[in-house]
C-alpha cells in the first residue's frame, strides 16, 4: 500500500492529513509548529515537528520512503519552494503542492511538483461565477404561475417608452416600475423613455418571464 | 446592476475581490488591515479600512446598500460571526461566508449566511480522493503494448502459490516478483504462498492488465 506524507498543517494541510488518516492509509505528517503537531496527533500517529527545508530532518523522519508527499505551505513561498526541492532531493517520486498565486505554482511545477493545487483561487473563481451570473436579470416568484423580473435596461430597449405596446405584443410582459438615476418610478406615462443605466421591472407568467430571460441573455452575449 | 461587497482580504477574499473587479461589477471591499487595502487598490476603487464588526463603519462605507456581501474571514471565527450579524443588521439581502470547519459554517448559516464556502476543506477532499484512488493497484507502462501491475494481494489470491497456473489461465498475467514482510522476492518457487499484506507484481499486455485492474477494483468494492 502506498505511503503518504503531508508537510505543513495550515488550514488546507490539516484537512488533507485528517482526510488521509480517515481513509486508513499510512501517512506521516510534519510541521515546524509543535501546536499543529499536537492537534493532528488525535488523528495521525506519525506526526513529527521538523523544518521541512532540512533534508536530513526529512530523511530521519522516514519521509524519503513515501510514495506521495503533499506540501501544504502557501504563504511562506520560500519554505514551499525549498521543501519541494528537498523532497525531490531525497527521492520522493510524486510531489503535490499548494500555491497561492499562478507564478508560485509555476515555479513549483518547474522544480518538480507533479501537481499544483490552488485552494483559495479555485474557490474564489467558483463563487465569483455564481455571483455574477445574475447581475443583470433577476426573477422573483409572485405565485406559482406569475413572476416579476428586475433587469438592467438592455440596449435593444433604450429609447423605448415604458408604456410602449411592444412589451405586451412581443414579450407578453407588462412594465410595472423602473428606476431612473437612482429614483424608483411606479407612476408610468408615455414620456417615460427607458435610458441606459435604468432598471426595469416587469410582470408576466412563468413561461414569458423565462423566455424573456433567455432572449435577454442571448442578445447580450 | 447588482452591487457587491467583499469583507476580509485574506488569500481567499483577495481572489474574490480581484475576480469581481475583473468582471467589471461594482464592488466595495473592506479589511481592517491597511496593507491589504493598499494591495487591493490596484484592482478595486472602493477599498476601505474598517472593522467589519462595527455596524456604523459598515453603513458609513455604503455596505448596507449592496445586494450581495461575501465575508472572507476564516481563522478569526468571532469576527466572522459578528460580521455576518452586522451585515444582517444593516439589511444586506444576500450574505455568503467562508468557514474553515463544518461547525463554524453551521453557525454562519443559522445566523443568516445564505451560502457557506469551505475553500480549504473542498480542495483537501479533492486531492485526498486523487491520492487514494490508486493506492492498492498501480500500473507502469513497459512498452506500447506491455504493462506491469503492482498490487496489494487481494483476498481472493490469499493462499495461492505465486507459481499457480491460475494467473495465466484466468487472467493472462504472469507474476514476476512479490514483497513479503518488507522483503522483495524475484526468485519464485511453488512454496511461495501469497499472504495478506504482500505486494504482488505481474506482467502482461495492456488489455489484460487493464482487465485485471477492473476486476480487482470491482471485487474489492
Ligand atoms: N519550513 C517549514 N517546515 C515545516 N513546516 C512549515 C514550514 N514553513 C511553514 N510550515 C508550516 O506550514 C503550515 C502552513 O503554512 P502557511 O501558513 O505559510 O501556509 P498557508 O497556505 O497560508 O496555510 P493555510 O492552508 O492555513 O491557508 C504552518 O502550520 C507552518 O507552521
Ligand atoms: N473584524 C474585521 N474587520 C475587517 N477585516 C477583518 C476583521 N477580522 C479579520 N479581518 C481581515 O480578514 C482577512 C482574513 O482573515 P483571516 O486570516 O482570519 O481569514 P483566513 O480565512 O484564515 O484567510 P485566508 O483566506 O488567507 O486563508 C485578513 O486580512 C484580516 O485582516
Amino acid at each position: 500500500m502506498k505511503q503518504f506524507a503531508v508537510i505543513g498543517l495550515g488550514k488546507f494541510g490539516f484537512h488533507v492529513a485528517k482526510g488521509l488518516a480517515q481513509q486508513g492509509v499510512h501517512v506521516i505528517v510534519a510541521d515546524k509548529n509543535e501546536e499543529q503537531i499536537r492537534e493532528i496527533s488525535e488523528y495521525v500517529q506519525d506526526a513529527i515537528t521538523l523544518d521541512s527545508t532540512d533534508i536530513r530532518a526529512l530523511s530521519e523522519a522516514g519521509i524519503g520512503q513515501v510514495d506521495v508527499a503533499v506540501v501544504c505551505i502557501g504563504e511562506n513561498i520560500e519554505s514551499s519552494i525549498l521543501t519541494v526541492m528537498a523532497l525531490k532531493e531525497i527521492g520522493v517520486p510524486t510531489i503535490f503542492a499548494k500555491a497561492i498565486t499562478r507564478i508560485h505554482g509555476q515555479i513549483l511545477s518547474k522544480i518538480g511538483a507533479a501537481r499544483v493545487v490552488y485552494p483559495e483561487m479555485e474557490a474564489a473563481k467558483k463563487i465569483v461565477k455564481t455571483m455574477v451570473k445574475n447581475i443583470h436579470y433577476e426573477t422573483i416568484d409572485l405565485s406559482i404561475t406569475m413572476k416579476i423580473a428586475k433587469l438592467d435596461v438592455p440596449y435593444f430597449w433604450v429609447g423605448v417608452s415604458i408604456l410602449s405596446p411592444l412589451f405586451e405584443s412581443n414579450y407578453c410582459v407588462k412594465p410595472i416600475a423602473y428606476k431612473h438615476q437612482g429614483v424608483w418610478q411606479t407612476t408610468l406615462d408615455n414620456e417615460d423613455i427607458l435610458e441606459v443605466g435604468d432598471i426595469l421591472v416587469v410582470i408576466g407568467d412563468n413561461a414569458h418571464i423565462e423566455a424573456l430571460s433567455k432572449q435577454y441573455k442571448n442578445k447580450l452575449e
